[in-house]
């Protein structure tokens, strides 16, 4: 499960039961390249490379475990600490709002995730709190009606109203999703306005949604974020494509939040639970 | 003196990092620091001059190099062609394909040509509201179809209504894709062949990493790009994906968006644009 010439770099470096250092260095120099290909933050590549080389080094491999074993025992490790584990939402009665970046996938995953809950046999409710981008209401309508799911949304232009009438309206709901309008840390009027949303709706989950191809960008945008309304879950979308996600990690690592979903296609039914081992795998290459 | 190898290690691996730092793809930053390698080793140095100003100038050359292949300038080509000029707009999902269409229809409407869109995402729900309110808006025709009918036939159809009515320009939007979705790269190419287009933009957006460099060569296998677009400069990125996407398939950046109004389309610099890299 780990890419041709990663196999190849860790082939050599145990050849006769004890660690050749420059075998370590070229495992290491090919992690590297596989997760700068991958997105993942320079930095985190860096200080992973160090910490790796230094364990590959200094550590015993446990008792009846091979050097190679050890070796790629301690990259998944570290991988792993780097990324969390995937935790989906829970399946009870909640208000849940939606950010991020202007076209990562937040109107298109707020169905998906409606329609998740209302598969499990909860009431899904969702509220259209972009009166920005043009046709906002109307996609996310079309996409509500399709689903049977109950929308609220408004033709002005009163997002803060909108979310404050829309919650009176749909109380009787078990789940609400609020979708928000596209912003990016530089846009401080939009990133206040996220902030008055979410203190008057009071959200249980903020899921932070983001493009699988965002490169270095989502250090800096994850944490602004955070630092605003306090992020509690990242959804990766369009993994259906070629981008590995690592941009996206960078985000799990900035909010210390975990990744609830990720989205794998354009339709309703195209959301997934993340699954930590084959990420790492496509991470790798 | 004369540089060697060791001497451009350091600085050339610091100008690699930045690079990759500003979301340069890797094999792209891989190929074009080698390259400025290759022109460094062996020349002579003088004993004052620092080996780190040398080396970021000659990399700074070699970028503009990569991003002035094929410069073109959209508005003298749509002044010098026969009208009406078909442009079909492509790219993966999201990336601000139809909020750039919005924004150089308002620009080539300011600049008195007559604009046609061709409502060409028929798939996408609220793709035909978003097209048509923008339409609105700037106050340029808009020719749709039914959701779900065949993009191919609505462009078909915008070009000739293009025709009959002498309009200048049609600017044909379509659904964002996967380049990986062999169904939908096939109907692009069937898009661009029952009607083939004078010109075929790509658009992307400045924060994407290293995918950049895989769709812009993947679409570019599937149909002709002449130009790309590159959008969300404000992002507060460096944009690398520009020379990813540049080097990759050899064709100029024709604009930068920089925000959602339809004011916020910039000419493409490449002198201004590596000096910010470089910032
Ligand atoms: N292939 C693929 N496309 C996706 C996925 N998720 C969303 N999309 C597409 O990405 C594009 C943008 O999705 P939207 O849901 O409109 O994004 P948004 O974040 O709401 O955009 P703004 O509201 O403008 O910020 C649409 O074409 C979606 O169909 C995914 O997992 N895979
Ligand atoms: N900040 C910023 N946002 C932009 C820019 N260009 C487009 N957007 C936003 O990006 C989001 C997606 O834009 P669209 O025009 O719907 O993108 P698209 O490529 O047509 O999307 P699909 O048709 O779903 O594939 C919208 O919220 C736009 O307002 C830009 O230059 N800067
Ligand atoms: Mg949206
Ligand atoms: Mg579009």
């Amino acid at each position: 499960k780990l890419g041709d010439s990663l196999q190849g770099a860790i082939k050599k470096i145990a050849g006769g039961g004890r660690i050749d250092k420059r075998a370590v260095d070229e495992m290491i120099k090919e992690i590297q390249r596989a997760l700068l290909q991958s997105d993942v933050n320079v930095k985190h590549v860096m200080d992973l490379s160090t910490r790796i080389r230094e364990r590959a080094l200094d550590e015993k491999p446990p008792a009846g475990m091979g050097a190679r074993e050890h070796v790629i025992r301690i990259v998944y490790d570290e991988l792993v600490r780097l990324i969390g584990e995937g935790t989906p939402l829970a399946l009870s009665k909640q208000t849940i709002m939606m950010v991020g970046l202007q076209g990562g996938g937040k109107t298109t995953t707020t169905a998906k995730l409606a329609r998740y809950f209302q598969r499990k046999g909860l009431k899904p409710a969702v509220i259209c709190a972009d009166t920005d981008r043009p046709g906002a209401y109307d996609q996310l309508k079309m996409l509500c009606d399709s689903l049977n799911i109950a929308f609220y949304g408004e033709r002005t232009d009163d997002p803060i109203g909108i979310v404050e009438r829309g919650l009176g309206e749909l109380k009787a709901y078990d789940v609400k999703i609020i979708d928000t309008a596209g912003r990016h840390s530089l846009e401080h009027d939009l990133i206040e306005q996220m902030e008055t949303i979410h203190a008057i709706s009071k959200p249980d989950q903020k899921l932070l949604v983001l493009d699988a191809a965002i490169g270095q960008q989502a250090t800096d945008q994850a944490r602004t974020f955070h630092d605003s309304i306090g992020v509690t879950g990242v959804i990766i979308t369009k993994l259906d494509g070629t981008a590995k996600g690592g941009g996206a990690l960078s985000a799990v690592s900035e909010t210390g939040a975990p990744i609830a979903f990720i989205g794998v296609g354009e339709n309703i039914e195209d959301l997934e639970k993340f699954e930590t081992d084959r990420f790492i795998s496509q991470l790798l290459g | 003196l004369i540089l060697d190898e060791n001497d451009l290690e350091g600085p050339l691996w610091d100008l690699e990092m930045a690079l990759l730092e500003s979301d340069v793809a890797l094999p792209v930053a891989e190929s074009i620091i080698d390259a400025v390698k290759d022109e460094l080793v062996g020349v002579h140095k003088k004993i004052r001059a620092n080996t780190s100003d040398i080396v970021e100038t000659a990399l700074r050359n070699a970028l503009i190099g990569v991003m002035s292949k094929e410069m073109f300038d959209l508005d003298d080509f749509i002044a010098n062609a026969t009208k009406p000029v078909t442009i079909v707009f492509t790219g993966v999902n999201g990336t601000g394909k139809t909020t750039t269409i919005a924004k150089v229809a308002s620009r080539l409407k300011d600049a008195g040509y007559s604009v046609v869109i061709a409502s060409g995402d028929t798939f996408r729900a609220g793709a035909t509201e978003q097209m048509e309110k923008h339409a609105e808006r700037i106050g340029v025709k808009l020719i749709k179809h039914q959701h779900g009918g065949d993009p191919a036939a609505v462009v078909y159809d915008a070009v000739q209504h293009a025709k009959a009515q002498h309009r200048d320009v049609v600017l044909a939007d379509t659904a964002g894709r996967m380049h990986t979705n062999v169904n939908l790269m096939d109907q692009l190419e069937k898009i661009c062949r029952v009607t083939p287009p004078d010109l075929v933009i790509f658009v992307d957006e400045a924060v994407a990493g290293n995918d950049a460099v895989e769709r812009a060569r993947e679409f570019n296998t599937v149909v002709p790009i002449g130009g790309s677009i590159l959008t969300k400069v404000d992002m507060d990125s460096k944009g690398g994906a520009a020379i990813s996407i540049a080097h990759i398939i050899g064709k100029p950046i024709l604009f930068l968006g920089t925000g959602q109004k339809y004011g916020d389309l910039v000419k493409f610099d490449a002198g201004w644009y590596v000096d910010q890299l470089f910032e």
